[in-house]
């Protein structure tokens, strides 16, 4: 269906997708975290786009996760916030971001 | 008006006032670390409530925050969940706590 296949477009064509919404500071905290790492990226807010409850379940169905954030990295699936600061900490995250080619 | 005097009369009459939102996980950090301190605290989720626009609107108002969670402790206004967070690393909080008899 249309949202899938807008979610799978916006995923394979950025290094670094991140499905948010304007209000939540979670998404917020990721959004911050990449512009300081000098990483580029793509924000979709879901409150914002006219299908954002469409997408919102379309990646439900794909990733399992229903919350924002949810970032995908390269293509993967990183998950939302936590997973996101995880990495970081790990000191994963810019690996990752270098790989995707966003760094 | 209305609710502004049911704001006002949720934080007089309770130790701990958090107002909130469901979906929230700025809003969950905040109860999960009350109920970890073994605080009694009440809840309303704004976004649940009937009425919960308009007394986000007499909040923003009476406390000049506009956002969720706003925390309020022995009838102070506290903030939000870094305020609160702040507090807490400080060592700050369990003594507010419990001078407002939450504790
Ligand atoms: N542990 C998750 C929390 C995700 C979460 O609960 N997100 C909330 C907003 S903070 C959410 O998506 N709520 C449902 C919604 O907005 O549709 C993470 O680290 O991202
Ligand atoms: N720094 C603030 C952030 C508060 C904030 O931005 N809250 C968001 C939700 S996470 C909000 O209220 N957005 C507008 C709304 O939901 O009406 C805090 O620590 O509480
Ligand atoms: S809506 Fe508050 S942290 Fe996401």
């Amino acid at each position: 269906e249309m949202a899938l296949a807008k979610a799978k477009e916006l995923v394979s064509s950025n290094p670094v997708m991140v499905f948010s919404k304007s209000y939540c500071s979670f998404c917020t905290r990721v959004k911050q975290l990449l512009s300081q790492l000098g990483a580029n990226y793509k924000v979709i807010e879901l409150d914002v786009e006219s299908d954002g409850s469409e997408i919102q379940s379309a990646l439900a169905e794909w990733t399992a996760q229903r919350t924002v954030p949810n970032v995908f990295i390269g293509g993967n699936h990183i998950g939302g916030c936590d997973s996101v600061m995880g990495r970081h900490n790990g000191g994963k995250l810019v690996p990752l971001l270098t790989e995707a080619g966003a760094l």
